[in-house]
């Protein structure tokens, strides 16, 4: 089974347009492996990314040197992965 | 295992063969109103079931729903059980669905792309395309969302098969697409098709392979504002609505654009709630609040077609 430990969702709130045409342009950073979960659209909404553990510092020191706000939506994927598969299990037991 | 559809457990996540185990509970609790019909099999050759709930009749105009296109957006499969069970239960006691019913047929799709689900709980949890191997490339799967005959290949779909939005190698190349489109074509008499994903709270109607406005928008529209209306009025949960191009970004082959194409005036596509947080990996407790808020909006729309009949 796949895991993805340390991988991070992030939480990314371009500003302004030029702020959105930056983040547009990392579904183009094909070695960052980055899994848009919420694609890029409008200023007012946010991008949701998946980042791996290997890309993780990139990721962040673009999105720094460029001023752009994130936060962390999920801290380690596999840890919410693996509460998700207990609770099926629990609750199939 | 639940011996009926009653002791069925639907606020939580449930696996390809429970949710194949369910359908046909239902069907044989229900025999006069649900069948199930093989549309097709997956390239890994499970069965792309169908639920048809009907009251009699031949052919009659019929709505069609589908969830799980997107493998990993398992809020959506978990919706689509909870509809199905929704609607023998309404039946009767609820007027406007029950209008809708005697002169309606409804057709739902719960795990529109069996061998991604499949793969989400044994492999990769977040996997989103189709399982079929690509020719010359190690990378696998299609989006299946991106494969349909309406603006196929052009902007807003990748041709790098190792991207989560390629296209595929031709328009309705992946059997989990296909079976759809024959379906639509040989009933001949759909009047919605509304197509349910997750997760950025949108209702969205045609174009978005291109910018011409649908020439029903204005209907199209209207009926979307009042199902986000009502489906806002059970927790608040707040969508935007629009066309998908003018509202996301550009997609093109994507499914709902086919259908309008095809003459399914009330062509939808849903984006499930992301209230809750945690994207793909919504925690179970949301699964009846979602399924319950969307199916308002569901039953807007459902109306709508049902009092509209073209």
């Amino acid at each position: 089974k796949e895991t993805f430990d340390g991988h991070q969702v992030l939480r990314i709130a371009p500003r302004d347009e030029a702020q959105l045409a930056l983040v547009k342009d990392m579904e183009d950073m094909m070695e960052f492996e980055l899994d848009f979960w919420k694609g890029v659209t409008e200023v007012a909404t946010h991008v949701d990314v998946r980042v791996p553990f290997h890309s993780l510092q990139s990721t962040k020191t673009y999105l720094e040197s460029q001023d752009i706000k994130y936060s962390i939506m999920i801290e380690d994927l596999q840890v919410m992965l693996d509460e998700e598969q207990e609770e099926m299990d629990s609750a199939a037991r | 295992e639940p011996r009926n559809t009653d002791s069925f457990d639907f606020s939580r996540y449930h696996t390809l063969n429970e949710i194949y185990s369910f359908q046909d509970m239902l069907v044989a609790e229900n025999p006069k109103m649900v069948s199930k019909i093989v549309i097709g099999r997956s390239y890994e050759g499970r069965p792309l079931n169908v639920l048809k709930f009907s009251t009699g009749g031949t052919n009659r105009p019929a709505i069609w729903i589908d969830t799980g296109i997107h493998s990993r957006e398992w809020v959506t499969q978990a919706s689509g059980t909870w509809f199905a069970k929704k609607i023998v239960t309404d039946y009767g006691s609820d007027p406007a669905l029950t209008a809708i019913l005697d002169t309606m047929d409804i057709f739902l799709e719960i795990v529109t792309n069996p061998d991604g689900y499949y793969y989400t709980h044994n492999t990769n949890r977040m996997w989103r395309k189709t399982r079929k191997p690509n020719s010359g490339s190690s990378c696998v799967g299609v989006d299946p969302n991106r494969n349909w005959d309406a603006g196929f290949g052009g902007a807003g779909a990748s041709s790098n098969p190792c991207s989560e939005t390629y296209h595929g190698p031709s328009a309705h190349s992946e059997s989990e697409v296909k079976s759809i489109v024959d379906f639509v074509k040989s009933h001949g008499n759909l009047k919605a098709f509304l197509s349910i994903h997750s997760y950025s709270q949108m209702l969205l109607y045609p174009y978005g392979y291109t910018r011409t406005v649908a020439k029903d928008q204005a209907e199209l529209h209207a009926v979307a504002e009042k199902a986000i209306t009502d489906l806002a009025s059970l927790y608040g949960t707040r969508y935007r609505y629009g066309s998908i191009i003018t509202t996301i970004y550009q997609a093109s082959g994507g499914t709902i654009d086919w259908t309008y194409n095809q003459g399914i005036k009330y062509s939808y596509t849903f984006e499930l709630r992301d209230t809750g947080r945690y994207g793909f990996i919504l925690p179970a407790n949301q699964i009846i609040p979602t399924a319950k808020e969307t199916w308002l909006a569901l039953m807007v729309i459902m109306d709508h077609t049902y009092k509209n009949l073209y």
